[in-house]
């Protein structure tokens, strides 16, 4: 374990934190795309299958199960208790166009055929695209309320401080994963639009409007 | 350099 690593995980943490208080505060998911927090499911659930076979620390074991509960939790809020509120016309993303390629790729770029590293692998590959719903719904309405832009601030700095992590294991422990940093680098790209307009904008005190 | 086996990271 290190900062950087450490860094990451309470920044996702705190993502998921800070959604669920935003739903649960508001009553609402307004402006959240479901189908992105329906791919985050499974990205945890085809991810920490390992959570009954290897133990590799508390810290990690507790972790896995705090993401999957939270991830379940935000789907029921989203699709059970404040459905009314869900944006159902905006969250118009065809998410088999993401599941279908990374279920290719994992099986064609993998470390090991097995069950689970082809599971571990499809969920690197969705975890890295996984937010487009997200970000597909805030450019569609054109704005995001400001607790989302900060959900997604923490969410795209949690892979960003990953890839610090993965640059100190490879210096220090001669530690690397292409497949992980492959999809990190990707997944990070795709927040950089945003967190131009969340450092010139939200930061000021501006609402996250994008240019129409 | 060795190539991450065990998936370590969350």
């Amino acid at each position: 374990m290190n900062i950087f690593r450490l860094a990451g995980d309470l920044s996702h943490l705190l993502a998921i934190i800070i959604l669920l208080l935003k739903i649960w505060k508001t009553r609402s998911c307004a402006g959240i795309s479901g189908k992105s927090q329906v791919l985050f499911a499974i990205v945890y659930l085809t991810r920490y299958l390992d959570l009954f076979t290897t133990y590799i620390s508390l810290y990690n074991s507790i972790m896995k199960i705090v993401f999957i509960a939270a991830s379940g939790a935000t789907l029921y809020l989203m699709y059970v208790k404040f459905k009314a509120t869900y944006d159902h016309n905006h969250d118009s993303f065809r998410i088999e166009f993401l599941l279908i390629p990374c279920v290719i790729l994992a099986l064609i770029i993998n470390h090991d055929f097995t069950v689970m590293e082809i599971l571990w692998t499809f969920s690197i590959y969705l975890e890295s695209v996984a937010i487009l719903p997200q970000l597909f719904l805030v450019s569609k309405t054109g704005e995001a309320e400001s607790i989302t832009s900060h959900y997604l601030f923490a969410l795209g700095s949690y892979r960003a401080l990953y890839l610090l992590n993965w640059i100190y294991r490879y210096m220090a422990e001669s530690h690397y994963d292409l497949i992980a940093i492959f999809a990190g680098v990707v997944q990070t790209i795709l927040y950089c639009d945003f967190f131009y307009l969340y450092i010139t904008k939200v930061l000021k005190g501006k609402k996250l409007q994008l240019p129409a | 350099v060795k190539q991450n086996r065990e998936h370590d990271e969350l």
